[in-house]
């Protein structure tokens, strides 16, 4: 572990504890960094991705408000300090990687729709989160068809019926409707050292 | 599907912020 590499967490000691605590062989925790730097150079290099180079690679633009966006940055921020660090990266896309279980996957959908962090998803965030993805979408709905989607939603996942989802029924609700996961999966995460083939010229270690 | 048909999270699912795929477009 040069200082150098140290710094660029290449060191085979942070790469194998990163491994270790993810789906991801240290080979591909070296691709992984490729994308990484990709993403944190973006707009200021200096090896952290913010909010608005995350916004830049997933909307194409550094500009505006996305409420999901916020979300999945919120959540990829493990240590909340306004940045993404690379093993924060790495942890939050081990979630996304085929082989981690559904639960996992399952869990992290409802801490990222849980937008107030009660430990339920309410019927006004899922309101807010239906009137966000609306002008995102430049659609419009009637009042009435949103109290109506809202309503066959509740009466479907709220199976207690007191105005919020808890975890246990949104588990039984995605187990019934698993599309609603789909996003949670990304199977480039499987070939992620032939997405990105560069790794190769920097790796410490032959997997 | 018609969002009559379609319950909440399947219309916020789609959103392009949760589509973190995009990531791995060159």
């Amino acid at each position: 572990c040069s200082p150098e590499s140290q710094k660029r967490l290449r060191c085979y000691d942070n790469l194998s504890l990163l491994a270790s605590e993810t789906r991801f062989s240290v080979n591909e925790v070296e691709a992984l960094y490729e994308l990484f730097k990709k993403l944190s150079s973006s707009i200021i290099d200096d090896g952290l991705i913010h909010k608005e180079e995350l916004q830049l690679a997933l909307l194409r633009s550094p500009y505006g408000e996305n409420l999901f966006l916020d979300r999945v940055f919120d959540l990829f921020d493990e240590k909340r300090n306004g940045v993404i660090e690379f093993d924060e990266f790495v942890h939050a896309l081990s979630i996304f990687h085929p082989h981690a279980p559904m639960e996992e996957k399952s869990d992290f959908v409802f801490k990222l729709y849980d937008l107030r962090q009660t430990g339920f998803i309410e019927r006004e965030e899922v309101k807010q989160m239906v009137i966000a993805i609306l002008m995102e979408s430049d659609m419009r709905l009637s009042d009435e068809l949103l109290e109506a989607i809202l309503d066959k939603t509740f009466a479907d996942a709220d199976t207690d019926m007191d105005g919020r989802i808890s975890k246990e029924e949104w588990k039984v609700f995605v187990s019934k409707h698993p599309s609603l996961l789909k996003n949670m999966t990304l199977p480039y995460l499987k070939d992620i050292t032939t997405v990105f083939p560069s790794f190769i010229f920097n790796t410490e270690v032959e997997d | 599907a018609s969002p009559v048909t379609m319950n909440a999270f399947e219309l916020i699912s789609k959103s392009r912020g949760l589509d973190l795929a995009t990531l791995f477009e060159k």
